[in-house]
Parts: C-alpha cells; sequence; structure tokens
C-alpha cells in the first residue's frame, strides 16, 4: 500500500487536477485507490461530484475524536476509486489539532489501523500551506508528489518545502521520501517554464518526471461535470498525459 | 486614504499579480501606495525584488509587538511605491496570534495611527486560506477587492468566502464594502470562462469589473526580474489590462 501527499504550498499548481486524475488512472488500470481530500476547501471533493456529509464520520472526526477511516470513506461512480471526502468541519482542524497531544501523527496513526490490503494507493490532496493538515499528510505518506507549476514563484516555494521535509523526516517520519516532481500546467511555448524547469532539474535532477501535464482546458472543465477527465473526454491531451504518469509511477518506487 | 484587501481563498489566482501591478499603476498615475504583503509565503515580496530584513520592523511585529507600520516599511524603486515585506517570521504569526487579545484587528490598529495623508492607496496581499492573516486583512480594509479566475472552483469558493464576509461586517468592521471582483487569467476563447463570469454576474451583478486581466506570459516572467510589469514589458497586453483596472478603480468608490 503505497501512501502519497500531493504536495505544494503554492497555490493553483495543479495538486487536487492530479490527486483526482492520477487517482482516477491508477483505478482505471486496476488499482484499488483511496483519494483523501485534506484541505478544508474541499476542492477534491467538489471534483469528483460528492457532497459533503454523505458518510458517517468525516475527516475531523478521524483526526480529532478517533473516528475510523472506513467510517469516513464513500465510494465514487468509478470502480475502485473511493474518496474520504472534505466538509465544512475540517476548517477548525487546523487551529483545534494545535493543542493535541500527538498532534502531526493523526493521519499516520488513522491510515495504520487500515488493513493493508484494503488499498494499492492512497493520494492524500493537501491545501495551499504547510500547516498542520499538510504535516499530518507527510507524517502519514510514505512518499511526496510534488506538482510545480513553472513560472518564478515555483523555486523559491521549492526551497522552503525542502526544509519543512527536511524536518518532517528528522522528527515524525524518516520514511518520507520523494516520489518525484511533476511539472503542471505546462505551456510547451513559453521561455519562462523552460528556464524553471531547467533549474529545477539542475538542482534536484533525476527527480523530475519525464511526464508533462500540458495546460488543456478539459482538464479544467471536468470538475463542472463532477467527475474525473477519463469520465469526461477520455481522448483529449489532459487524458493521455495522466495516463501517461500513471505509467511512469508504477515503474518507479522512489527516488531517494 | 483608501485600504483594500486583496482576497480569494483559492490558490493562484492573481491575488499577488494584482496587488504588485495595480499598486504600480495607481504609483505611475501619482498616488503614493502601501503594498502590505500579508502572506507568510512572502511572494509580493519577493515579485519587488525586496529581501526580507530590510527594514527595523517585520509585519510579525507589527502583529504581535506593537511596532508601527513605519518601522516595517520599506521603499521600492518606484517613486511613490512602498511595502511592508513578508519575513519568514510571518509564519508564526497566525498561530501565535490565536490565542490574543483582539487577535482579528491587530492590522487596523496599527494602520489606525498611520497619518491619513502619509497614503492614497493601501493594498494588502492575502493568503489562499481565510485564517486569521485574511481576516485581519479584512478587518483593517475599507474594501475588498477580489480576484477571480473564472474555472469552475471560482463559484464555490465565492460562496464560501461570502459568508466570511458577512461575518466580519457583523462582528469586526460593518464598515467594510466590496470593491469590485476582478476576473483574472482570463482566456478569452475558453466557454468555460464565459460560463463562470456570466454566472457570477447573474449572482453578483454590477461588482464584476469591466476591465478582464487577460492571461499574458510577461505578468508571469515579470516578478523574474524582481519588478512590476511597468518596468519589464510597459507595452505589453498585463501593463495595459492593469492601467485600465487603475482607471476603472479609481472611477468606483465602492459598490455595495
Ligand atoms: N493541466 C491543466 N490544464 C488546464 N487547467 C488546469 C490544469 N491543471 C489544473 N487546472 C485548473 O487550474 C486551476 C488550479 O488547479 P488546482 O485546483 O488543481 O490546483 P491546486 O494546487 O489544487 O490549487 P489549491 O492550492 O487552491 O488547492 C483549477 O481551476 C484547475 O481546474
Ligand atoms: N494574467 C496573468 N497572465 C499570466 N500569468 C499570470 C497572470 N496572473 C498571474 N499569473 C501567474 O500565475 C501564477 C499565480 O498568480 P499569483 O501568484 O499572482 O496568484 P495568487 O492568487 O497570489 O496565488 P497564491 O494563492 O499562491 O498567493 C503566478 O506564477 C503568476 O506569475
Ligand atoms: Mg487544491
Ligand atoms: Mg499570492
Amino acid at each position: 500500500m503505497r501512501i502519497v501527499a500531493v504536495l505544494n504550498q503554492k497555490g493553483g499548481v495543479g495538486k487536487t487536477t492530479t490527486a483526482v486524475n492520477l487517482g482516477a488512472a491508477l483505478a482505471l488500470r486496476g488499482r484499488r485507490v483511496l483519494l483523501i481530500d485534506a484541505d478544508p476547501q474541499g476542492n477534491l471533493t467538489d471534483h469528483l461530484g460528492l457532497e459533503p456529509g454523505g458518510t458517517e464520520a468525516s475527516l475531523y472526526d478521524v483526526l480529532l475524536e478517533d473516528a475510523s477511516i472506513e467510517a469516513a470513506t464513500v465510494a465514487t461512480e468509478t470502480e475502485r476509486l473511493f474518496v474520504v471526502p472534505s466538509e465544512p468541519d475540517l476548517a477548525a482542524a487546523e487551529s483545534e489539532l494545535a493543542n493535541e497531544l500527538g498532534r502531526e501523527g493523526r493521519l499516520s496513526r488513522a491510515l495504520g489501523h487500515l488493513d493493508a490490503e484494503s488499498y494499492d494507493w492512497i493520494l492524500i490532496d493537501c491545501p495551499p500551506s504547510l500547516g498542520l493538515l499538510s504535516i499530518n499528510a507527510m507524517a502519514a505518506a510514505s512518499e511526496l508528489l510534488i506538482t510545480l507549476q513553472s513560472e518564478y514563484f515555483a523555486l523559491k516555494g521549492l526551497a522552503a518545502l525542502d526544509d519543512v521535509i527536511a524536518m518532517v523526516q528528522k522528527h515524525l517520519n524518516p520514511e518520507l521520501r520523494l516520489l518525484g516532481i511533476l511539472p503542471t500546467l505546462v505551456n510547451p511555448v513559453t521561455i519562462l517554464s523552460k528556464e524553471v524547469i531547467e533549474e529545477v532539474k539542475n538542482h534536484y535532477g533525476e527527480v523530475v518526471f519525464g511526464t508533462r501535464i500540458r495546460q488543456n482546458v478539459s482538464l479544467a472543465e471536468a470538475p463542472s461535470r463532477g467527475t474525473h477527465i477519463f469520465a469526461y473526454k477520455p481522448g483529449s491531451p489532459g487524458a493521455s498525459d495522466y495516463l501517461r504518469l500513471a505509467d511512469e509511477i508504477e515503474g518507479r518506487r522512489d527516488t531517494r
């Protein structure tokens, strides 16, 4: 069971779009996939057309009241694709967790109770911050997938993220590894994006995926249909990019 | 002195790009402008090529240790354009403020000590969240400028933001008004963006600006030069869109 936190504290860099569509691609390949919406803004939950409140327990209950992951899990219309939705109460989780014992390990503990056979992949969609929800995701994960929009702010953001990853590895989760850095929202024609990807490769080398997720309006339209790209426009460049990513990821254990 | 919070809890929707370039456009028109970087990720500070630590006090000191805005202010290379930079210590502000008295009014109080003649405009760049830093900005502001990327998640986000604005007006700042909703990252050819803007206008009517900030790679490149669009590519569509916005805004008091 591989647990991947989809992470970048910068906003709007394709974390949710990646969690949903990579998750769906893996499910379509026959894997059992659980998506956890750890963002109080609930975009992943919306993207898949789910209403909050459809489960016995919420992720808030899992983190703060010892509810089980199973009680917070709902099926989607796609075989083998399941979700722990975000509910409005999750907004309170960060501040309430601040004073709790073992506040960074709540998600890790809950996932530890899952049967190892229950899922092949767990993808955790993180909010655009390095607060307690993202920290919980990093402490619970075996691997990190960093989505990167190749524009100027990305580079500074990666440096800050690196420091936090090192701290998490030191104090909370020595097993945590980087699965890879995924260039998203790639506009092949701009020089800026070439330069940024070049810079990232110089700095981080082999961890950058070969797959590029290109800018494709179908990926932005799919959530308005309450589903992933494969149920909306399976022939689109967005669909083929995420299939290619699933391929590349299943070929890759972790990189460092 | 008009104080505007540039706001949207959704990530990557042009808040920072707008604060910087609208601020610069107003300064170029002869106004004295203060930009406050209220985001611990410090993108606005970076965008203008400023190093953290260049001031006597930080925004953290203003919020938590009673430092003055003046002590935290630095000039830029652009006449009449000033900045209160974000520093790494700001990351601790949200959690530390949580237990302080009058925690939502710290910025308002600090701005209240400023001479009304010191600036014509104060623009506050907010993080992608509705936490204490954004709340402080909303409590301190006379007006809100909501940047909106016209894609699916925008609509749900606006509804959530509306609720928070109503709460702030009720409990913290009855004077707070909406200056307007600004469509950003507009790709004129996509149906999706037309539909979303249509939906927003149906819902919010006259508050949507006539100005559209179009997708223009020059706006994404400018931060790599440590400056605003007018010092980088004054002939670009991005420059003309922000000049047009400054025009429209100076013609508009507040809308409701
Ligand atoms: N490859 C792509 N092509 C076109 N649009 C995309 C692509 N990837 C994401 N988008 C759109 O860009 C916007 C931002 O993407 P998304 O919400 O996935 O980013 P995020 O990192 O999860 O944002 P946040 O930090 O707010 O959680 C969304 O409107 C999404 O539909
Ligand atoms: N009109 C535009 N055309 C092209 N690129 C743009 C435009 N506006 C913003 N960008 C780029 O898009 C990215 C997101 O913009 P920006 O950082 O201003 O959004 P934000 O809302 O401040 O994000 P965050 O929520 O992370 O603070 C940046 O890389 C920026 O340079
Ligand atoms: Mg997201
Ligand atoms: Mg910003």
